[in-house]
Formats: C-alpha cells, structure tokens, sequence
C-alpha cells in the first residue's frame, strides 16, 4: 500500500532535511499510480498532484516522522480538503415543499436512492412525497411503489402522463397536500442522448427544484468526468450522490466529479437496503482512496 | 491525436492519458508504452499512424490470445442453460430480454427463470421484456428462495420441451460472501437436474465500471466460473478497455456488447470494431 511503497522510495533517497524537486519526483509516480489504479481521472490526477507538488515542495520535514509520511500527510490533507471543501447540507425551501431532483446515468442507483434519503429525511421530522417522472424504464414505477411502501411513503400515481407532466402535478400535489419535501426520480439517461438531456431539462425548468443530485455509480471509471460535465452543463445541479460505496471499488469518481463541477458530494449509499445512506465524509474518502 | 506529431514526451503523455481514460488501467498501458519506446529504438521513423499501428496490434494479439472456443449451443441437450450474474445495475435483466429476442428470431423457443426474488419490482420488470421477446417466464413470489425458482424453471424447461433457458439473478456485490454462497447454491441446485448446466455463465459488466470491473470478473469467476461477458452500455463515451486486462489475465471472452435500452441493442462483440473504438 501507498505508505509502504513512498517508504521505500524516500529510503532510497537518504539524508534529506526539506522537500525537494529530486526526492518528490518518484513518490509523486507512486501517488499517481495509486490515484489511477483508483480510479482517478487521468487529467484531474495530473493537476491535483502537480497542486500538492507545490504545496509541499520546501516544506521542512517535521521531525517526527518520515519523509514518506510526511508526503502521505500532505497528499491526504489536501485530498480531504479537495473533496469536503464546502459544506453540504441538504438545501431547503423557504415555502414547502423542498423540491428535490435526483438524475443520473443508467443503473447509476436513483431509485433506489430517493427511498433512503425519504426515509432519511422522515427520521429527521420531514414527511416527503415520492414520485417518479420515469417512463421508459419498465416497471419503473411499481418499483417506486413498492420501495415507497416499505417506508410507508405514498408514491405520486401516474398513468399515462408524460416525464414533465408528472413532475409538474407531483410538485402540485405535494403542495396541495402539505408534504414538506418532494423527491422526484427521474430515467437514467446517457449525457450524449441530446432528447433526453433535453427532457430533463425542460423537467427542471418546469418545477424549479432547490436541489438538483447527480447520482453516480461509486464504481465508476475514467468516464465519470464526461457525464459529469455534461450533467453540469444542461442541469447546473447543486449536489452529488455517490452509491454502492458497500464495495471495494475505492471510489476515486469521487474526486474526479468533485473537482470537474465544484460540486459538494451530499450523501452516498453503502448498501442495497433502504436505509443504507449516510452523510458524505471526505476524510474517510480520501483514505479509501490513497488505500 | 494529430497526425505525423514526432515521438517526443508530449506525445508519449498525450498516448498515456488515451489508454488509461480508456480504462485499460495502468499495468496494460505501461506494457503498451514499453513496446512501443521498444519499437521507436530500432526504427526512428515514427509517427502517429505508426503509433495507432503497434497499440493496435499489440491490442489484437493479447485478446486472439484468449480464443476460448466459441460455446457451440448445439453440442448441448436441450434446455440449453444461461446463468446471468453481475454487481448491481450492471444491466442483467434488460441483456436477458435482448438475448430471448435474438434466441425468439433464430427460431428457438425460450423460456425465462425469474430468480431474482430480492430487488422490488424485479420479476415485473423481466416480464415485461420476456413479452418484448415473445418468451415464456417461470416466476414466483416476492423473497422466495431464488434456487428452487432455477430448479423450478429447469424443471419447467425441460417438461415444455424448451431450447433455451435463461436465469435471471439479483445483482450482488462480490464482497458480499452470502450472496456469493447464493449463487454457488443455485448452480448445484440446477446441476442435480442437468450436469452440465448451466451451460453458459454470463457476467455482465458496465462499460461505465473502472478498475473494479476486473475485480467482480476475479470474484464471479473464483466464486462459479465465468464463461463470457456482456459488456453494457457502450452506446455511452465509456470505452471499456477494462475487458483488455480481464481478457490477459483470466482467459475470459467477451461474447456480447449492450448498445442501448431496446430489445434489438445486442450485439456479437467483436475485437476489431472494440479495439478501433477504443483508441481513437
Ligand atoms: N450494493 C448496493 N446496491 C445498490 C446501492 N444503491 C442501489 N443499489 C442497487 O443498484 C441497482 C440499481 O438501482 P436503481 O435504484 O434501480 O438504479 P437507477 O439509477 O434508478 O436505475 P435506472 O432507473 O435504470 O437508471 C439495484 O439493484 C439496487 O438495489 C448501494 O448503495 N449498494
Ligand atoms: N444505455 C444503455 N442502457 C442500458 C444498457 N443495458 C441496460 N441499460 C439500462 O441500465 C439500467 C439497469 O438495467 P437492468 O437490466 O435493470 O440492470 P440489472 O443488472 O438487472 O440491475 P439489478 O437487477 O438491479 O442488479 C436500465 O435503465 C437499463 O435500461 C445498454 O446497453 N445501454
Ligand atoms: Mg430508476
Ligand atoms: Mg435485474
């Protein structure tokens, strides 16, 4: 693991007060080995060690520990920092109901998703209606249903509407009915299929949420950059969902997401059952990361 | 990449960052740029399409490497059995009505087992598809034991006389060593009936997945064996070069490629096609 291997490499390099050019280089090899093998994007772990190079370079190694460690300090405290930077509370309406938008590529956990952060939301005194704009998938909505029923959650019925119809008149009913939160899911949807970009869009604009979630799979690749900027662009939401985070998967989307859109990382989900979400926290992230 | 740039270190980056954004991870591409700063020593002559030429070939002879002879679906005895199994939200349950249609169309007849019996609205969302395909479905009640709902649906399959069965299972982290156990159970469940079933273990895998795509192709395998893999949602810009490791390291094909969410979005993988896709 990480510690282990700079270990190794600062022993090569014997005898060194500070920080230098010359010691660093090859550490910073190893950093980047390990950001890539988590799953790092290429581009965004480039320009997050050459930031810490920086940061750390002259830096008087403290004399309690290791040059190694003293890197592996640096290297977290700044990661911690990346990917916690701003605080991330759920945002909340003046006038209820808070309306909550959750999107995302295919299979990414949206569904699954809106039940926990109803039920989590229900633990904290705030009764929310479910409603799903999703139309496509098939048996999106007895899915919603019956999640909805195991949290005694009333699901908004739909029937033959379409995707912004339903959102409109779930927004309503939630008003209409008192609820103080409303949770629309919505279809998964690839970033490059411009119809569907474009209905989520017009989803957005039609209800006006006070918080918009991009929810993307804890497993994701390389990839998670495009969809991520491609979901900013069209969408500008205000927060992210990272699920299935119950894996090994170390979950370097997380640092590739949170620094192509700025965007805080809200909750994540550790598991299939419903009340399997928590609170984002960027220290234990940066650790699964650096491993 | 432009053409005719000179072999220099922008160029070598510019190479790099191709191959690891394509997710063919870090231990692949540096086999890649080794060969290829091997091939620039003997010939200076280098340019892009020279390049593009050697990863391309360097790519072709790892995958030929791993041809595992095709299945052939008709040395086995009707029903002829697929096991489909894979992490969550991989896309399972949408590749098996896809495979029931492409099965429909050569003229077999098909019947679909409905073994995930944990995931809510599970069975209805495959029995939507199974009428997409015009098969047939062997299902039971929410939380029921997803083996005797195989063993059920094996049973069925060969008293209809069926050509192909195909079992659909819930999606299952592969740390997750019950679930793991589960699918154990369900193999020896349906091999009490047929030997040699299944026939065919698929393991879908999403284009979208990292590192930990080789990880789950590890897990499934050590766990049931894994005959070949279903690689979804390449209609999206993730290029899956994750299956370059999984093909080096554990022998397993890719046999199919999901293109999207219609029924007809199925397609025979092909290395050719993949690996220009990959790097351009
Ligand atoms: N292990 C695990 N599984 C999860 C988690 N979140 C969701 N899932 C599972 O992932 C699969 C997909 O979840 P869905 O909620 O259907 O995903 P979705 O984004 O709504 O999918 P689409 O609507 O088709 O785009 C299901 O099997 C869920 O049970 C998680 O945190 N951990
Ligand atoms: N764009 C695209 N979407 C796909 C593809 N294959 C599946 N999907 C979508 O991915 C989502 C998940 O598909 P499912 O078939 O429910 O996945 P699953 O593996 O059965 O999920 P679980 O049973 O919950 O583990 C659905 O929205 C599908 O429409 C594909 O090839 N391309
Ligand atoms: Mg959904
Ligand atoms: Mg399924």
């Amino acid at each position: 693991e990480l510690t282990k291997k700079l270990e190794y490499t600062f022993q090569k390099l014997k005898g060194h007060g500070k920080i230098n050019e010359k010691n660093i280089s090859e550490a910073l090899r190893e950093v980047r080995r390990t950001l890539l093998e988590a799953d790092v994007n290429y581009k965004v772990a480039k320009d997050f060690i050459e930031a810490v190079k920086n940061k750390s370079l002259g830096k008087e190694v403290l004399r309690s520990i290791t040059p190694a460690q003293q890197v592996i300090k640096i290297f977290n405290e700044e990661l911690v920092d990346l990917l916690g930077g701003t605080v991330s509370r759920l945002k909340d309406s003046s006038v209820p109901p808070t309306k909550i938008m959750v999107a995302g590529l295919q299979g990414s956990g949206k569904t699954t998703f809106c039940a926990k952060l109803s039920l989590f939301l229900s633990k904290k005194g705030k009764k929310s209606l479910l409603a799903s704009s999703d139309i496509y998938r098939p048996a999106a909505k007895n899915q919603l249903e019956v999640l909805g029923n195991s949290i005694n959650t009333f699901v908004y019925p739909y029937d033959k509407e379409g995707a912004v119809e339903i959102a409109v008149g779930a927004v309503e009913e939630a008003k209409n009915r008192g609820y103080d939160v409303v949770i629309l899911d919505t279809a998964g949807r690839l970033h490059i299929n411009s119809e569907m970009m474009d209905e989520v869009v017009e989803i957005k604009n039609a209800i006006n949420p006070n918080e918009i979630l991009f929810v993307a799979d804890g497993m994701t690749g390389q990839d998670a950059v495009n969809s991520a900027k491609a979901f900013l662009e069209r969408l500008d939401f205000t927060g992210i969902v990272l699920t299935k985070l119950d894996g090994d998967a170390k979950g370097g989307a997380a640092l590739s997401i949170r620094a192509v859109t700025g965007r805080p990382i809200k909750f994540i989900s550790i598991g299939e059952k419903v009340d399997a979400i928590d609170i984002f926290h960027p220290d234990r992230m940066a650790s699964r990361i650096l491993g | 990449i432009s053409r005719g740039k000179k072999f220099n270190q922008e160029f070598i980056e510019n190479i790099e960052e191709i191959l690891i954004e394509s997710d063919i991870g870090i231990e692949t591409t540096m086999y890649l740029m080794d060969e290829l700063k091997e091939q620039y020593r003997k010939n200076k002559n280098f340019d892009t399409s020279t390049v593009l030429g050697i990863i391309k070939k360097k790519l072709k002879e790892i995958m030929m490497e791993c041809n595992t002879p095709e299945i052939s679906e008709r040395k086995q005895e009707k029903p002829y059995v697929i096991l489909v199994v894979g992490v969550n939200g991989t896309g399972k349950t949408t590749t098996i009505g896809k495979l029931a249609y492409k099965y429909k169309k050569e003229g077999k007849s098909v019947l679909l087992s409905a073994a995930d019996t944990f995931r809510a609205a599970a069975v209805e969302q495959l029995d939507i598809w199974r009428k997409r395909a015009g098969a047939d479905i062997v299902k039971t009640k929410y939380g029921a034991d997803p083996a005797s709902v195989a063993y059920d649906s094996l049973q069925a399959a060969i008293s209809r006389n069926i050509d192909v069965l195909i079992i659909d299972t819930a999606g299952r982290l592969h740390t997750k060593v019950n679930l793991m156990e589960e699918l154990k159970k369900i193999k020896r469940i349906l091999k009490k009936i047929k030997p040699s079933a299944p026939d065919e273990t698929l393991l879908v895998l999403d284009a979208v997945t990292g590192q930990n795509s080789l990880t789950q192709a590890k897990e499934f395998n050590d766990a049931i064996g894994i005959d070949g893999i279903v690689l979804t949602k390449l209609d999206g810009t993730a290029k899956g070069g994750i299956i370059v490791p999984i093909l080096k390291e554990l022998k397993i094909p890719v046999k199919y490629v999901g293109m999207g969410e219609k029924v007809t979005d199925l397609a025979l993988f092909d290395s050719e096609t993949f690996i220009n896709a990959l790097i351009c």
